[in-house]
């Protein structure tokens, strides 16, 4: 019943390169 | 901006970012009730809401029980290891006082600053 959109947050996913 | 150690929050209007000197996102915080999670919670949900949304969480860390502490409600990510989408809501009040996407455990959980890693 996860999907990996519900461990964004404001569409960051962690461990992931930043762009501003 | 905001520099601490060798990381850099990003400090927008309704959330904050926390980037690591790799330039990979570390941590994830709302800050005003503008923002929302991808299912629709928001600061001063009711943790109702929240486990109506959600469900129940991995694991809960129940605070001192004073008037001001709060419990955390972590869901675990079963993509990536280490990562949890975080509630921190009132133990007096059940109201969502912070959300926070992490990949590391939460230092201070009493201290709202601390709480963000800053």
């Amino acid at each position: 019943k996860w999907s990996e959109r519900d461990f964004t947050l404001m569409g960051f996913s962690l461990n992931q390169p930043f762009q501003a | 901006l905001v520099k601490r150690d060798s990381n850099n929050f990003w400090l927008y209007g309704d959330y904050g970012v926390e980037v690591d000197r790799r330039n990979m996102v570390q941590k994830v915080f709302l800050l005003t009730n503008n923002a929302y999670t991808s299912r629709g919670a928001a600061l001063g949900y009711h943790i109702s809401t929240v486990l109506s949304l959600y469900g129940r969480p991995d694991r809960v860390e129940v605070g001192p029980e004073a008037e001001k502490s709060v419990d955390a409600y972590y869901y675990d990510s079963p993509f990536q290891k280490g990562v949890s989408l975080v509630f921190v809501v009132n133990h007096a009040s059940r109201y969502v006082e912070d959300v926070l996407l992490i990949s590391a455990p939460i230092q201070n959980l009493q201290d709202p600053m601390a709480r963000y890693g800053l």
